[in-house]
C-alpha cells in the first residue's frame, strides 16, 4: 500500500500537461507535491528492506533508519552537513557491477575520514562547490564542498556501505582538499 | 597555441586562456594525447513577444519555442574560470553571468566529460523573454545537416535539417522548426569512424543547425501566454525571482573509445544506462566506531 501513493502520482503525471511542461503554474505544485509525497513513502519502504537486507547489529548499535537526501542536486543534505559520522549506503539499480564516484555535501574547514566495509580506508578528494550555487535563491544548505571517493565493485541490485567520520586532523583536511587555482587576466 | 591544458588519466581538456572557454578534449593513450578541436558556450534566444491573431507571429510561451530573430545571441564572450585539481578529479568552474555557470569536470578512471551546468534565475527586467541554449561545435566534423537524436519509444531517429521524409516542408522559422525532442541523446556522425554525442540526464529539445553542431535547451522563461491553451507566460517566478535549473551533459567523441572491447555505440550505451540508473544514496547517523562498524 505504501507505493500506491507514488504509483498514483505517476499516473496523474502522465498527462500530457505534465509531461511537457505545459500545466499552469498552481496544477504545477500540486504535480510536484504529489511526486514527493509518493517518493517520501517509497523511500521509507526502501530503508526497511535495507534493514532486512543487512545483519542484525541490536545490541552494538543503536538502530536508526537510513535518511535519503531529495535535495542531493543542489547539494544538500542535513545529514552529511550535520553528523560527526555517518554511514552511506550506496544501491545500484543496475543488473551489473559497476563503480560509483560518490560525492556528498559536507561544510567547509573538516577533513573526513572514510572507511570501506573491510575496514580499509579509502581514498578522499574535497571539491569545492562552485560560487553560483552557492548563491541561488531558496537553497538552504551549510554545504560548501562535496566529499568525494570511489565506490568499486558495487554489486548488482546490491548495496555497498561506507562509514564516514569527521576528522579534527587539520593535516588530513589539507591533505584532502583539492588545489584551487584562479588564473589571472 | 593559446590554450590552457589539464591532463588527467584518461582524458584532458584544453580550455582557451583569453576567453575562458573549452576548446579541445583529448583522449590519453599509451603512445600520447590526441586532441580534438571543440567549441562549447551557452547562448540564449530572444523569445517572440508576438500577436497571437497572426499564425506567423505567435508568442513563443510553454507550448511554442519560436525566437524573435534568426540567431542565438552570446550571453558573454568570456568565462571566468577557476581550475580544481585533485587525485580524483580535476574540474574547470565557469562563470559567464551570475545566472550562467558551469563545471567542466573530468573523473580519472572516466571516458566522458561531465558538463554540469546551472542557469537561472533568468532575468526580465529588459521586458524580453530568454531562452537558453547550451551549444557545443566540432570544428572538424562535417555531417551534411544530418544528426540523430532518441524520441520517447522510438529510439535513435535520423533528423535532417529542413527535411522531413514523408512530404515536402517549407520551413518558415529556421530555428525552432529543427528542434527536435532528445530524451537521453544528441549524435553527430560522420562516417564510421569520426562520430560524438551528448547525453543529457532529462529530456530536452535539441538540435543541429550546422556542421558539427550540437545544442540543447536547458532553461527558457517566456513573459507571454502563446494561446495554445494554457492561459498563462512560463514566467516562474520562485522566491520572487525565477527559477535556476542545474543539470549535467555528457560529452563523448569516438576517439575516447579506446578499448577494443567497446566501441563508440557500446561507450554512448553504457554511459546512457549509468545516467538513467544512477545508485541510490542514503545516510545513517551512527554513533559507531569505524571498526564496531565494520
Amino acid at each position: 500500500p505504501r507505493l500506491e501513493r507514488l504509483k498514483e502520482a505517476m499516473g496523474v503525471l502522465q498527462h500530457h500537461d505534465a509531461v511537457s511542461g505545459t500545466a499552469k503554474q498552481h496544477v504545477t505544485n500540486d504535480y510536484a507535491e504529489r511526486l514527493a509525497q509518493g517518493v517520501a513513502e517509497s523511500f521509507e519502504l526502501v530503508a526497511e528492506a535495507y534493514s532486512k537486507l543487512q545483519p542484525d547489529i541490536s545490541g552494538v548499535e543503536e538502530t536508526v533508519e537510513p535518511v535519503f537526501c531529495p535535495l542531493l542536486n543542489v547539494s544538500s543534505c542535513p545529514v552529511s552537513e550535520t553528523s560527526s559520522a555517518f554511514v552511506v549506503t550506496v544501491y545500484n539499480p543496475l543488473a551489473r557491477p559497476r563503480q560509483y564516484y560518490v560525492r556528498i555535501p559536507v561544510p567547509e574547514g573538516v577533513g573526513y575520514k572514510v572507511t570501506d566495509y573491510k575496514g580499509d580506508a579509502v581514498e578522499v578528494q574535497l571539491v569545492p562547490l562552485p560560487e553560483s550555487l552557492l548563491n541561488i535563491p531558496g537553497r538552504n544548505s551549510t554545504a560548501k564542498h562535496d566529499l568525494v571517493f570511489l565506490a568499486k565493485d558495487i554489486p548488482p541490485l546490491g548495496f555497498l556501505q561506507f562509514h564516514v567520520k569527521k576528522s579534527a586532523n587539520i593535516r588530513i583536511y589539507k591533505e584532502q582538499m583539492s588545489s584551487v587555482h584562479v588564473p589571472t587576466g | 597555441s593559446g590554450e590552457m591544458e589539464l591532463v588527467g588519466k584518461n582524458l584532458a581538456l584544453g580550455v582557451d586562456k583569453d576567453t575562458g572557454l573549452l576548446k579541445s578534449i583529448g583522449v590519453v593513450t599509451p603512445n600520447g594525447i590526441t586532441m580534438v578541436k571543440v567549441n562549447q558556450t551557452f547562448l540564449r534566444y530572444a523569445g517572440m513577444s508576438g500577436n497571437n491573431h497572426n499564425e506567423d507571429h505567435r508568442a513563443s510561451g510553454a507550448y511554442i519555442f519560436r525566437p524573435n530573430g534568426t540567431s542565438a545571441q552570446e550571453i558573454s564572450a568570456k568565462a571566468n574560470i577557476t581550475i580544481i585539481e585533485g587525485p580524483l578529479l580535476f574540474e574547470i568552474h565557469q562563470v559567464w553571468t551570475p545566472w550562467v555557470s558551469q563545471v567542466l569536470r573530468v573523473y580519472m578512471d572516466q571516458l566522458v566529460l561531465e558538463m554540469e551546468w546551472l542557469v537561472g534565475p533568468i532575468p526580465i527586467e529588459d521586458g524580453i523573454g530568454k531562452e537558453i541554449v547550451n551549444r557545443v561545435v566540432w570544428p572538424d566534423i562535417v555531417t551534411n545537416n544530418t544528426f540523430y537524436t532518441d524520441s520517447n519509444g522510438r529510439e535513435i531517429v535520423q533528423r535532417v535539417k529542413d527535411f522531413r521524409p514523408t512530404w515536402q516542408l517549407q520551413n518558415l522559422e529556421p530555428i525552432a522548426g529543427n528542434y527536435y525532442p532528445v530524451n537521453s541523446r544528441l549524435i553527430l556522425s560522420a562516417g564510421p569512424d569520426v562520430s560524438a554525442a551528448i547525453l543529457t540526464d532529462r529530456s530536452q529539445g535539441g538540435t543541429s543547425l550546422d556542421h558539427g553542431h550540437m545544442e540543447l535547451m536547458v532553461h527558457r522563461r517566456l513573459l507571454h501566454d502563446d494561446a495554445f491553451g494554457v492561459g498563462e507566460a512560463l514566467n516562474e517566478t520562485a522566491f520572487g525571482k525565477g527559477l535556476v535549473v542545474r543539470g549535467k551533459h555528457y560529452l563523448l567523441h569516438s576517439y575516447f573509445a579506446t578499448s577494443k572491447d567497446c566501441d563508440f555505440g557500446c561507450l554512448h550505451r553504457s554511459v546512457g544506462e549509468h545516467i538513467m540508473l544512477e545508485p541510490v544514496l542514503s545516510f545513517t547517523p551512527t554513533t559507531a566506531t569505524t571498526h564496531t562498524w565494520k
